[in-house]
């Protein structure tokens, strides 16, 4: 799975995240990726998008939990990643990437390592794998 | 306003024995898409034109699971899905199923720029793609010798693995590859029974 989550000069957020699914998976069957609010969620307050186990992120509407915590309880971006990653995925392993309008940029996973890359406009890039 | 942000990942639940090569590939590909991105940022491209532009270059390279390089079905064939959304009116689109699309982002993009809803799946994501006139080739294109092998493993361990490359020499502890019954992302199928 990959995704990309962006946040423009003028404040708007966007996201989108593509993937192939699972090896040796069902034909027919249906991951959290393309599933709006699960796998992918873009709103006047953030982006996200997510990877890991599906069937974990679409019970959890992992994407669209970052934008409700920050909503509804008020906490920033980092917060609210790690708030949901620890708290609404039981047994699950994912991860997932997030924007948020004031040009913030955030990450969390509970599994072993996240490819992942960020930047903002100030000047600071990081890419790692691990912790 | 805080300015621009970006990020980008290719996937989560990596193998603890990944070669250091294969995370250099990684890095440096993450680095690509990630300048990618920049410059168009800094030429004022807005948000949902630059997650488009990243994902489409993260589907054309093999080393992700998505678009080429994809996961394998128990068929050996490629689905493929893919989801956008705008941020600014909180428009979206989404297919399922998609085999012969080159870049499912992109037509992700146009169900929810040309068409009156928000998902398309299999067989109607693919006629829509045929009218929209999008780049299409064969299945084939999508599937690697790697994939392939990788099949091959997660067959003979009979399990159901997410973005995890497990290791080509046995299997250790921290691999997904488990023994029967059948598991799903490492985990008894009966944590998933519900669903």
């Amino acid at each position: 799975t990959v995704g990309c989550v962006v946040v423009d000069g003028e404040g708007r957020c966007a996201a989108a995240t593509s993937t192939g699914g699972l090896m040796n998976k069902m034909s027919g069957r249906i991951g959290d990726s393309p599933l709006i609010g699960a796998g992918t969620y873009a709103c006047e307050v953030c982006g996200v998008s997510c990877t890991g186990e599906g069937e974990a992120i679409i019970r959890g509407t992992l994407a669209r939990e970052v934008a409700a915590v920050m909503e509804y309880k008020g906490l920033g971006l980092q917060d609210s990643v790690d708030y949901v990653v620890k708290e609404r995925l039981d047994q699950g392993k994912a991860g997932l990437i997030a924007v948020s309008r004031n040009g913030e940029v955030a990450y969390g996973f509970n599994c072993i390592g996240m490819f992942r890359g960020c930047a903002t406009q100030d000047g600071f890039m990081e890419v790692g794998i691990w912790e | 306003m805080g300015g621009w942000a970006i990020a980008v990942h290719g996937g989560a639940g990596v193998d603890p024995n990944l070669p250091l090569e294969r995370q250099e590939q990684a890095k440096v590909l993450l680095t690509r898409c990630l300048n990618i991105g920049i410059s168009a940022l800094r030429s004022s491209l807005p948000a949902i034109d630059v997650v488009e532009l990243v994902v489409r270059e993260l589907e054309s390279d093999p080393l992700f699971n998505s678009g080429r390089g994809s996961a394998l079905t128990e068929k050996g064939t490629v689905e493929m899905e893919a989801s956008i959304m705008d941020g600014h009116g909180r428009r979206c689109g989404a297919v399922s199923g998609v085999t012969t699309v080159k870049s499912p982002v992109s037509l992700a993009r146009l169900v929810m720029e040309k068409s009156p809803h928000s998902y398309l799946a299999f067989s109607g994501a693919e006629e829509f793609a045929r009218r929209q006139g999008v780049e299409m080739v064969d299945n084939e294109y999508f599937i690697t010798e790697e994939n392939v092998g990788m099949l091959q493993l997660a067959k003979e361990a009979n399990t159901i693995l997410f973005d995890y490359r497990i290791p080509t020499v046995g299997f250790d502890k921290c691999s997904a590859v488990v023994e029967n019954p059948l598991q799903m992302n490492g985990l008894p199928i009966s944590v998933y029974a519900p669903e």
